[in-house]
């Protein structure tokens, strides 16, 4: 299924996790 | 529909209207690494769409989810029982991308974790709109912010 924007937050306490 | 209210003693601060989809909980902690990346965990969750593990179209019924310094509460329209409690500390990331089935709504992940972060939860919402599920990212990282700087 073609996605289109995404918007993503993250959370800093797992930033790269 | 952000409705903050302003007498203080509530915890909501944003309050939006949105279905519930469905959820994938206690993924092994090796599983969740591999859901870091956004269109990871989109996949993911099309897939569990297709295997039958999530459905693709929500219950009927609208629930309220607010967004706070706490976390995120989803209740009943009347918001006499609490669904879900996600509380901040413990949620990891949220997506928000169309659900590509052509209608404009958009999809709404929570991705969460436990106190020992051994294991994640996948919450999937269905937002009106993307403008709406906009809106509820904005407030919830603001609130991550506001988290951040009272720690300090």
């Amino acid at each position: 299924i073609y996605k289109s924007a995404v918007t993503t937050v993250v959370n800093p306490k797992y930033e790269g996790k | 529909s952000t409705k903050s209210l302003g007498n203080g003693t509530s915890e909501t601060c944003a309050e939006f209207r949105v279905k519930y989809v469905g959820a994938i909980e206690k993924l092994q902690f090796d599983m969740s690494r591999t859901l870091q990346e956004p269109l990871d965990l989109i996949n993911y969750i099309d897939a569990a769409q297709q295997d039958g593990k999530l459905p693709y179209v929500p219950r009927d019924e609208e629930m309220i989810l607010g967004v706070s310094k706490y976390g995120v509460k989803v209740a009943s329209p009347d918001q006499c029982d609490v669904l879900h409690r996600h509380s901040l500390y413990l949620i990891v990331r949220m997506l928000c991308y169309d659900d590509g089935l052509g209608a404009g709504k958009n999809l709404l992940a929570l991705k969460t974790t436990d106190a020992k972060q051994e294991a994640c939860s996948i919450w999937v919402y269905q937002c009106s709109s993307s403008e709406q599920a906009q809106s509820i990212c904005k407030v919830l990282s603001a609130s991550f912010d506001s988290a951040l700087t009272s720690v300090k």
